[in-house]
């Protein structure tokens, strides 16, 4: 089973801090600094246990994303890593003597993109960043650091990022509804995109069970508490729902997509 | 009396709450949009009664720092405007029948620059204004929206802010310790620098109480309360320790230097 997760946010939305919330994990990642004159991408791969599933899970995050005076070249190093995976994919696929059942598949299928929690909506950044990227790929945006913004806040928020996303032409991933197993559960969580969420590698004693948290001199945020942000839901539609259909996507329309438009060229 | 505060910082950091909560009032504003293609300011003076004085406040804000994706003039508009009143002040001092007593005073004594609560330190944006305005204006830094890093974060990250400053060489505002009656208050609040404040324009009864709070699932963040953020500290600097000196030090170190460039010319 492989899956390839990118993820883009600025320096310190909490990237690093999701990946090893979500897999349960403590990857190796050497702390970002703010001052790269461009945007990086870093990929690890690790071999993990998920739900009984042996998985080859690549994770590539974006570093220095934001941080430049000027953002216009923060796209193309994205982009590129994207349309690289696919370029190897091709080649591997034009070959007369080929290994599509061992090849080791490095096609992003999901991007997770990171919002900054202003409460005032999305920066130009993140759209037209989004907008380069969701003809290429399964877009997830979700609202990092959610523990900043209040209950009474985030539907607001939510509302504003989805309506700048439709009025900019956005496409961004939605769970399929047609499985009549899985639509009320897909429906469900498309209704609560984009989701907020928080992550953490500190765990507290919360009612003799030790949980992954964040404590604050005010209250402990449990990031597996559905009343406290939407980290289940995150989990749930990644790895547990979705996993095959965003692997399918990625092949059947983002993959075929770029093949068609290469071959033609 | 009149005092001046130059507020920079990106959309929705919390400059307006911030600024409400200061001054206990409810000014007048509307909320930014994150699509100005360049930085404006927005100054409004109001009258106020603050600790038995009246006081002629004009706050200045800018509107769309650093949401650009190309950031190379944000700092254009922000100096233009620090300059423009100094420019002003020095066409009144120059005249031969001048009524300095009465000229409304419009010079900047402080520039609250509102820093990204990371917890990696500060984006290049952050060094580069700073640099460019310490010798402008008298520059405090603060830690916006406080209530997302946990105290174990807060003092690394404190650390890491009050570091880069000193090795970029950016001079920031030192309340003065050379009176005797204020020197400790002072050189406390030196050491808390910079400070990592919540804001917020609702209430929560706390203790019978209604006190400024920001309410969550996992608890209620008191503004006030020493023990969930500076705000009480910085109070007291801005307003109630420190305003005079802040006025003085305007007129007597930064308005001189411009003053001296701009007679040299
Ligand atoms: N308030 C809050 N802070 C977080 C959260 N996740 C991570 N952090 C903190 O934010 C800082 C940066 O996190 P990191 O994972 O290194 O961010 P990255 O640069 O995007 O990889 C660290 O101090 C984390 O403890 C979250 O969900 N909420
Ligand atoms: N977590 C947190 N949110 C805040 C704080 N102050 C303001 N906010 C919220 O952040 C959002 C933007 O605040 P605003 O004052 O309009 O920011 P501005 O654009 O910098 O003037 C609003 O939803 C506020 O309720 C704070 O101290 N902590």
């Amino acid at each position: 089973f492989v899956f390839n997760i990118l993820c883009i946010g600025e320096t310190g939305l909490g990237k690093s801090t999701l990946m090893d919330s979500l897999f349960n994990t403590n990857f190796e990642s050497t702390p970002s600094t703010h001052n790269l004159p461009n945007v990086k991408l870093k990929a690890h791969t690790y071999e993990l246990q998920e739900s009984n599933v042996q998985l080859k899970l690549t994770l590539v995050e974006t570093v220095g994303y934001g941080d430049q005076i000027n953002k216009e070249d923060s796209f193309k190093s994205i982009v590129d890593y994207i349309d690289t995976q696919f370029e190897y994919y091709l080649q591997e696929e034009l070959k007369v003597k080929r290994l599509l059942s061992t090849y080791h598949d490095t096609r992003v299928h999901t991007c997770l993109y990171f919002i900054c929690p202003t409460g005032h909506g999305l920066k130009s950044i993140d759209l037209v960043c989004m907008k380069k990227l969701d003809t290429k790929v399964n877009v997830i945006p979700i609202i990092a650091k959610a523990d900043t913004i209040s209950k009474s806040e985030l539907q607001k928020f939510k509302t504003k990022i989805i309506t700048e996303l439709r009025s900019n032409g956005v496409e961004i991933y939605e769970c399929p509804t047609e499985d009549e197993t899985v639509a009320d559960v897909n429906s469900n969580m498309n209704s609560h995109v984009p989701f907020a969420v928080v992550g953490s590698t500190d765990f507290a004693k919360v009612a003799n069970k030790m949980v992954r948290a964040r404590q604050y001199p005010w209250g402990t945020v449990q990031v597996e508490n559905e009343s406290h942000c939407d980290f289940v839901k995150l989990r749930e539609m990644l790895i547990r729902t979705n996993m095959e259909d965003l692997r399918e996507k990625t092949h059947d329309k983002h993959y075929e997509l770029y093949r068609k438009m290469r071959l033609e060229q």
